[in-house]
């Protein structure tokens, strides 16, 4: 079965940010 | 680019594909505010809780140019044009009048393209400092960032001394919207 994974648009920002500054590390 | 789906597909995956759109939009917030003068002489920790609180409102301002407020449609990249009432369906009614309103008094000001990126780095690093370490550099950065938006602007309209103080008014306007929004949900299938 799909499952969901449901965020707000301000915890989507923040994990996109979170990954590029900790891939440019 | 936004694959927004033809009516046959379920709001729920034409919502997700409205997700998806977010991520690489956001992406491009990131490399633009590294290339804001002074951005990356503040922490690591401050750049990214700038990023965080003001990302929002930084899309929200590129967002603007799909919008057409006279028309009152959606233009994505991909040259999908979309009526507001079509895209209710998504949920974002509340958000999309509000960015319909924001539009048309932003648009109305008729910046010019460099005009409009130093207003978003204005933008961003005007955005909420509950999270920042090192204030006082970061209004450093914000001081010397709106002085030479103003300075740009009454060079080009030196008789037009309402402008600069209207753009700035635009500021509370972005604030709002994301207090009102940022709380949207988004949906991702994970398969």
């Amino acid at each position: 079965p799909k499952t969901h994974r449901v965020m707000t648009l301000a915890d989507h920002i923040s994990h996109i940010i979170t990954q590029d500054f900790a891939r440019n590390q | 680019p936004c694959p927004v789906a033809p009516s046959s597909r379920s709001s729920q995956e034409v919502w997700e594909s409205f997700s998806q759109c977010f991520t690489p939009a956001v992406k491009e917030v990131v490399e633009f505010a590294k290339s804001i003068p002074g951005f990356q002489t503040l922490s690591q920790h401050d750049q990214v809780m700038l990023l965080k609180s003001g990302t929002f409102q930084v899309l929200m301002v590129r967002f603007c140019s799909l919008f057409d407020p006279k028309e009152r449609t959606v233009t994505f990249l991909n040259g999908q044009t979309y009526s507001l009432a079509s895209l209710r369906a998504l949920g974002m009614g509340s958000l999309l009048d509000a960015m319909f309103d924001f539009s048309e008094k932003l648009a109305s000001l008729g910046l010019e393209q460099d005009e409009m990126a130093l207003f978003m780095a204005v933008v961003l690093v005007s955005a909420d400092r509950s999270g920042i370490v090192e204030v006082g550099a970061v209004e450093q950065l914000q001081e010397n960032l709106i002085k030479a938006l103003r300075s740009l602007i009454t060079s080009r309209r030196p008789d037009d001394s309402t402008l600069f103080p209207k753009l700035l008014l635009r500021l509370p306007d972005l604030r709002t919207l994301n207090n009102q929004h940022s709380e949207k949900l988004l949906a991702f299938r994970i398969d």
